[in-house]
């Protein structure tokens, strides 16, 4: 996951 | 990505679909809370910040369009729509949305997971979809008979919040450090809020009769 977004859900 | 997000995601554009289906078809929004509908807008424009900046997957991305898209595209068409907007219960949909709107970014300035402005508008957007169909369900309260693809859509769109919590739990137990709570127990508040919703829903099906709600 790209560093800061740790929102992989929709 | 498991069952239950991949079956909650497919469950969720499902209601959408639904949705379109029946202004489309019926060229009618009566039953449907418009302001339910602004607040899903509202729901994804603040949560999918992210849209542009941090790509994970064409699945994630092409959802996420669909879901800015079709919230944006039913707000405009019950709004602008001259045969649609005709038939939009203005009168009966009178819940005051922007008190929810105001009392979920108070609360998500002061529970996020971190005090950035994506978060903040993150939280937000996940304690404003957990209420967004309260409009929606005071509006079905009052227009008593429901016809069955609104009926259809409300049962898709609070299944979709109880298969991510089959997910979160999934995750809790198969990913080492996996802690959404903010999401869980909003998600929680989400599904709860159908549970009377459910349960007449339930009933017309098992004795095959129109969907009531009690007055």
């Amino acid at each position: 996951l790209p560093k800061g977004s740790h929102h992989d859900e929709l | 990505m498991n069952i239950f997000r991949f079956a909650g995601d497919m469950t969720h554009l499902i209601s959408i679909l639904v949705l379109l289906l029946k202004i489309y078809a019926t060229k009618s929004c009566s039953g449907i809370s418009l302001k339910t509908q602004e607040l899903y807008a509202l729901v994804f424009l603040t949560r999918y910040l992210d849209l542009f900046t941090d790509f994970i997957s064409v699945y994630n991305t092409v959802m996420k369009l669909v879901f800015i898209a079709s919230s944006l595209a039913i707000v405009w068409c019950m709004r602008m729509h001259g045969l649609v907007k005709r038939s939009y219960d203005k009168e009966l949909d009178t819940f005051r949305h922007y008190l929810l709107v105001a009392g979920c970014f108070a609360l998500a300035v002061l529970v996020n997971e971190k005090f950035t402005f994506q978060e903040i508008f993150w939280a937000f957007s996940i304690y404003l979809e957990a209420v967004a169909i309260l409009p929606q369900l005071v509006l079905l309260q009052r227009s008593g008979n429901v016809d069955n693809l609104t009926g259809q859509y409300i049962f898709f769109l609070g299944a979709y919040r109880a298969l991510y919590l089959l997910n979160w739990i999934y995750r809790y137990f198969t990913e080492v450090r996996f802690s959404r709570w903010i999401a869980c127990v909003s998600g929680i508040v989400q599904t709860g809020l159908y549970a009377d919703f459910f349960y007449y829903y339930f009933l017309s099906w098992k004795n095959n009769a129109k969907l009531q709600l009690p007055a």
